[in-house]
């Protein structure tokens, strides 16, 4: 699964996702990509876009769920990211990658890996595969 | 307050011992894609814009599983979705089960832009490509070695795999010689 979150420095936000699915998925199987609030989310305090097992996303509503922990506990958006994939979603199923309205990013999972990029106005840029 | 970005080629059982011309070619294209972000959004494209821009590169990327390179169903077809969404209005663009559109991602933002719907699906989304003219393929296209050699493994152990999934294991394999598609060795 592909995806990718952006925030202008006025603070709009976007979040878009595509993916194959999972191999050897049955014919008409509909993952998590599509599902507003599951694999891609946006509102106006964050953009998140999710990867990893599309069942376990929607069963967590990973992506709704990291806005929403914003929106009513006032968490920042890597407590709220980090919160959801390590306490929301059993171990080895998910990761995101979010930015919020005012340029944090964060790209946490909770599987072996995830590939990973990310950049901001300050400069900071980077490309990552596992835990660093 | 200033802008940012971010995006993923995929999550999985990612193994360290990934080899090298498995791993340098995703990490490149990681590095690519991110420049097109950023050049984008420093140069005044929309937030919408700039993650349409960067997903369209990453589902052309064979080593990603999105367009070019998605996995396949059971059946040995593809199945490809993705989805849009803009944070201040909430708007946002759905499709599923496509087989023969180049890039998912543009064919959801015109589900948004150009429909009073939110997600197409199947022969449905596939007839709205066709009605806007967007790119398709056959889908032989999409359809690459690598994953052929995956769904063989999958179906073999009757499992499905997420991104990146380790190849599959037949612990009655005992030919030493033996190796993966991939060129990952059964023994470690």
């Amino acid at each position: 699964t592909v995806g990718c979150v952006a925030v202008d420095s006025s603070g709009n936000l976007a979040a878009a996702t595509s993916t194959g699915g999972l191999v050897n998925k049955m014919a008409g199987r509909i993952g998590d990509t599509p599902i507003i609030g599951a694999g891609t989310y946006a509102n106006s305090l964050c953009a998140v876009s999710a990867t990893g097992k599309g069942e376990a996303i929607i069963r967590a509503t990973i992506g709704r769920d990291v806005a929403a922990l914003m929106e009513y506990k006032g968490l920042s958006l890597e407590k709220a990211a980090a919160y959801v994939v390590q306490e929301c979603a059993p171990v080895g199923t998910v990761g995101l990658v979010a930015v919020s309205a005012n340029g944090q990013v964060t790209m946490p999972f909770n599987t072996n890996g995830m590939f990973r990029a990310c950049a901001n106005e300050d400069g900071y840029t980077h490309v990552g595969i596992w835990q660093d | 307050m200033g802008w940012a970005i971010a995006l993923h080629g995929g999550a999985g059982d990612i193994p360290r011992s990934m080899p090298p011309e498995r791993r340098e070619p995703r990490e490149a294209a990681l590095r690519h894609c991110l420049q097109i972000g950023v050049d984008a959004i420093k140069a005044g494209r929309s937030p919408l814009d700039v993650v349409e821009l960067v997903v369209r590169e990453l589902e052309d990327n064979p080593h990603f599983n999105a367009g070019r390179g998605s996995v396949l169903t059971s059946n040995g077809t593809v199945e490809m979705e993705a989805c849009v969404m803009v944070g201040d209005t909430k708007k946002c663009g759905a499709v599923s089960g496509l087989t023969t559109v180049k890039n998912a991602v543009s064919l959801a933002r015109l589900v948004m832009e150009k429909t009073p719907h939110i997600y197409l699906g199947f022969d449905g989304a596939e007839q709205f490509a066709k009605e806007q003219g967007v790119e398709t393929l056959d889908a032989s296209h999409f359809i690459t070695p690598e994953n052929v050699d995956r769904l063989k493994q999958a179906k073999e152990a009757n499992k499905v795999q997420i991104d990146y999934t380790q190849p599959i294991q037949k612990v009655e394999e005992e030919d030493e010689s033996a190796s993966l598609p991939n060129g990952d060795s059964q023994i470690g």
